[in-house]
């Protein structure tokens, strides 16, 4: 037996936006300390982990881990219906059949009932290295956005490197090219700024398409870490408030 | 030129 209520709903809302695209089909692991997902695409290319802790949640019961396999197009059509303002209870019995959706407005005048099929995924699961990455950089996640959104329209894919001062995009295409650099603040300003660390140089090239499908999380934080090592996956990471994360990892364009 | 590099050959399947 699981149930699982979150009083702000459209945080799930906008986890399940942020996933839909790159996720078909996942098993969400309820486990007693909280909810992780781990899923990677068909071609081995993108990698998304999820964790929503027990303890962010305002009700959350779990005596065991159960796998909960989800197809995510049918949840999204279901959560859909969730108005932003609703509380969102999860609950599904040991069997594993269906998970239960209910959405209750803030003034409690309308309770909504779904119960979705569960499926029963066998997925590949990998062992995430505690990774060091040479680069760290905290920026503002509409800003991250604002980047892979105007350098798409100039070519695929996009070279990262990073100084002390400043974090610089660059994109080649037929048209032409163009780069974009985000520059580092002071530490003062939390929210808004930019901090960069490093213990070395990295340059890194990767594609633009499944960095533009991360910022679908942008409504999660207001702040996304990229952290990136010469020939190494990239990290994208979207905090979820004190809760936990979405974590995308990215495998880099390697040269020929 | 480059190709697109795989998660597989960084992160062990388990």
């Amino acid at each position: 037996m699981l149930e699982a209520r979150l009083a702000q709903g459209n945080v799930l809302k906008k986890v399940i936006d942020s996933l839909r695209d790159l996720v078909n089909e996942a098993n969400f692991e309820f486990t007693p300390s909280g909810i992780t997902l781990q899923s990677m695409d068909s071609a081995h290319v993108i990698l998304v982990s999820l964790l929503l802790r027990a303890d962010g949640f305002d009700n959350y019961r779990c005596d065991r881990t159960i796998p909960v396999g989800i197809n995510m197009a049918s949840l999204s059509k279901i959560i859909r219906a969730a108005a932003n303002d609703d509380a969102i209870t999860l609950r599904a019995d040991d069997n594993g059949e269906s998970l239960n959706l209910i959405f209750e407005a803030p003034n409690a005048g309308r309770v909504s009932d779904y119960e979705l099929k569960l499926m029963d995924l066998d997925v590949e699961q990998v062992a995430l290295p505690d990774m060091s990455y040479d680069v760290t950089v905290r920026m503002p996640s509409e800003e991250l956005q604002r980047v892979c959104r105007d350098l798409s329209a100039v070519g695929e894919s996009v070279t990262i490197n990073a100084t002390k001062e400043s974090i610089n995009f660059g994109v080649k295409g037929e048209l032409g090219s163009g780069s974009i650099a985000i520059r580092s603040t002071a530490p003062v300003d939390k929210k808004e700024g930019v901090s960069i660390s490093m213990r070395q140089p990295a340059d890194v090239s990767f594609s633009l398409k499944f960095l533009t499908q991360f910022t679908k999380a942008t409504p999660l934080s207001e702040t996304v870490r990229l952290e990136f090592s010469n020939e190494c996956p990239m990290l994208v990471e979207y905090p979820i408030g004190d809760m936990g994360y979405i974590r995308f990892y990215l495998a880099p364009k390697v040269d020929d | 030129t480059s190709t697109q590099g795989r998660l597989d050959t960084f992160f062990k399947v388990v």
